[in-house]
């Protein structure tokens, strides 16, 4: 089956511990202190991921608007969007609201963050 | 993606994974690659969950996502989870959420709430087989004990498959990619064949963390959209996450 498959090769062995090309890095670890109130619990990691973040919901964007070139699909992130957090449980309702605060993005985007993997199971 | 659960002669199970996002959301022809892809592996952190200063659960996640797509509670379980596409989707699930209807539970917020507020195993595989969702999925669950490992086939509604370890009667490894078991994988995406020609071939007698980590480094099994391996041992607590890249002639998926 392997050998049919354009993209296959022969199972790997003695790849542990990670090197080479396929090892891009090792990943940081940030405590979440769940004692503190769910709206302060993300500032160190937002604080220190904002800006990589801001590029990945600009890209989201981005690909929306190539869809839907008249920025409907944003305009709806931006001002609809942002009406669900009311309806989400807490303590989520608040994490989202903090993340928002800590990373200075709106509260529609971080929401179109955090229910991205529903959308996208069509 | 592709998660694993696997126990060893011992009795010990090791549960990894390859976290594949990013499918159709932009290609960079000049990188040949994903756009989004590339652009959550910067995003990506072990996240230490305490209370009183004690680890409650650890997760692998994409810092600004509240819910949990890989973690594990020390000595408990091992979770993780892999898209499930349906027709019957999670924009479906949204949409009653925005029409009143919110008696389902969105998909991250389950599993961080199994994750942080689950005791035992078998609690864990409760909730995630009775809780009604937004979206489908597969859950990919883990023990500490013998047999204590399952893939369970998630609709919005219901369980429609739940997949036991049974190390005795020969399954001593479940493997789930994004694809009902019961169910030829899509010729252009199987990833579940070679992962289990792998794990056969690596004979239970030798399962391990590293050798785990050969599978899933394995192509295509690791692929274009791989965001990174996460690689968990749950009597020990042990939770390593690291960035991948398939570089070269490589499966887009």
């Amino acid at each position: 089956v392997l050998a049919e498959d354009p993209f296959g090769e022969d199972c790997r062995s003695k790849t542990y511990p990670p090197a080479g090309p396929t090892f891009k890095g090792t990943v940081p670890t940030y405590i979440i202190n769940l004692d503190l109130p769910p709206s302060r619990r993300w500032d160190k990691l937002l604080s220190d991921k904002k800006i990589e973040l801001k590029t990945v919901i600009q890209s989201i964007k981005n690909i929306a608007n190539a869809f839907v070139p008249s920025g409907k699909a944003v305009e709806i992130v931006d001002t609809k969007l942002v009406r669900l957090i009311s309806t989400l449980p807490y303590p989520f309702n608040e994490e989202l609201k903090g993340i928002a605060n800590a990373s200075g993005i709106p509260l529609g985007e971080i929401v179109l963050f955090n229910i991205f993997y529903e959308i996208f199971t069509v | 993606c592709t998660s694993i659960v696997a126990e060893d002669k011992s009795g010990k199970l090791y549960h990894a994974r390859n976290l594949d996002f990013g499918l159709f959301l932009g290609w960079d022809i000049k990188n040949s690659s994903w756009i989004i892809t590339q652009e959550l592996k910067p995003l990506v952190v072990t996240l230490d969950f305490q209370r009183n200063n004690k680890t409650v659960f650890k997760s692998t996640n994409f810092a600004g996502y509240v819910g949990m797509v890989s973690g594990i509670k020390p000595g408990i379980f091992t979770l993780t989870m892999n898209e499930r596409f349906s027709l019957d989707g999670g924009y479906i699930g949204i949409f009653e959420w925005i029409l009143g209807r919110r008696d389902g539970m969105w998909m991250g917020f389950l599993t961080r709430t199994v994750l942080e507020n689950g005791t035992s195993y078998q609690e864990a595989k409760d909730q995630l087989v009775k809780t009604r969702l937004l979206a489908p999925a597969y859950f990919i669950l883990g023990g500490n004990k013998s047999g204590e490992g399952c893939v369970i086939t998630r609709s919005r509604q219901a369980a429609l498959d739940i997949w036991d370890l049974d190390a005795n009667g020969g399954t001593w490894y479940v493997v789930e990619t994004n694809y009902d078991r019961w169910k030829a994988p899509l010729v252009l995406d199987d990833r579940r064949t070679p992962a289990m020609k792998c794990m056969n071939q690596t004979k239970q007698e030798n399962i391990s963390l590293p050798t785990i980590y050969d599978v899933l480094s394995t192509k295509p099994i690791l692929n274009k959209l791989t965001v990174c391996t996460t690689l968990m041992e749950v009597s020990e607590g042990r939770s390593e996450s690291y960035l991948r890249e398939c570089i070269g002639s490589c499966s887009p998926w």
